[in-house]
């Protein structure tokens, strides 16, 4: 019977999983490998590319007349990478939204101390949104927009500094992080585990959070012996990963900082920026 | 409570998202 609760546990969480986010690894990896028939991305790969592929970009987030307003405010010279820059945000948040409804799914996290819901998510999403990445990634590049447009890793690089700076680090944990071969399934266990980390500063009551990962973690470790059993050690290197995953959402965080410093013209979404103040 | 008023928002309106 206990075994029989964790696998529960485990289809609980691959629904909501399928539920709130909207581009899964197996559709991100049909796409990749050209298998969804006559519906390849549009390709991003120098300027010329970004200005094409521009109207993709943002299409679901922002009404038209708000969009071209923040457009023209921001041509400016090196308005380019600003604008990019501006429309990642706005995406972000989006999925921090996809994030915090999964997170209200796991079945006794909406029971948890308001405010240690809160520091969880403030902790948890960008480190989420970075393994959410991986499956959008291969070597040469990644899919962004809902898996409308591929941007190459090269494209990435060119841009000026820091711009350039900002992905490269993502890309080289993913293609490792890849490597480990996870599904949807698997990764639906994984972001709970994370989210569910009673290592936060400032929780009040860390006791429930680690009966509720230790739940999870249970669970995650049965459903990789029984969707990989010939890839030893997998629940080990996977838990691994999450000090990589500190390390780069810190890096990123800095970043953040510097360009908020350097760049007149950047303004960070609301959304972003309470997550991001006072994190590392 | 201030400081994270959108994610305290977003915790707890379970139907209408937040206007992001």
């Amino acid at each position: 019977p206990e075994a029989a609760d964790l696998r529960a546990l485990a289809r609980h969480l691959y629904e909501a999983y399928l539920k709130y986010f909207p581009l899964t690894k197996a559709k991100a990896r049909a796409i990749l490998s050209g298998k969804t028939g006559d519906s390849a991305p549009f390709v991003i790969h120098d300027m010329k590319s970004l200005m094409e592929g521009e109207q993709f970009i943002n299409c679901r987030q922002m009404p038209i007349q708000e969009h071209q307003q923040q457009t023209s405010a921001l041509t400016a010279a090196h308005g380019v990478e600003l604008r990019f820059f501006h429309s990642c945000q706005s995406r972000s948040a989006e999925a921090v939204r996809e994030v915090t409804e999964f997170a209200k799914s796991i079945p006794g996290f909406v029971d948890l101390d308001l405010n240690d819901q809160v520091t969880l998510l403030k902790y948890g999403v960008i480190e989420v949104l970075i393994i959410m990445m991986a499956p959008l990634m291969n070597k040469d590049g990644t899919l962004i927009s809902y898996g409308q447009i591929f941007m190459t890793r090269e494209f990435l690089k060119s841009l000026r500094k820091p711009f350039c700076q900002m992905m490269e680090p993502k890309f080289e944990f993913s293609v490792k992080f890849n490597t480990l071969e996870l599904d949807d399934s698997d990764m639906a266990l994984f972001l709970a585990v994370i989210i569910l980390s009673g290592d936060r500063p400032g929780l009040l009551n860390v006791k429930p959070i680690e009966q509720l990962q230790e739940t999870v973690l249970h669970s995650l470790e049965l459903q990789l012996k029984l969707n990989h059993p010939d890839s030893l050690q997998l629940f080990a290197k996977l838990l691994q990963k999450m000090t990589d995953l500190r390390q780069i959402v810190t890096d990123h965080v800095h970043l953040i900082q510097l360009l908020k410093k350097t760049e007149v013209d950047m303004c960070l979404h609301p959304l972003l920026q309470e997550i991001m103040k006072d994190l590392y | 409570k201030e400081k994270h008023k959108i994610l305290h928002q977003l915790l707890q309106n379970s139907t209408s998202p937040v206007d992001l």
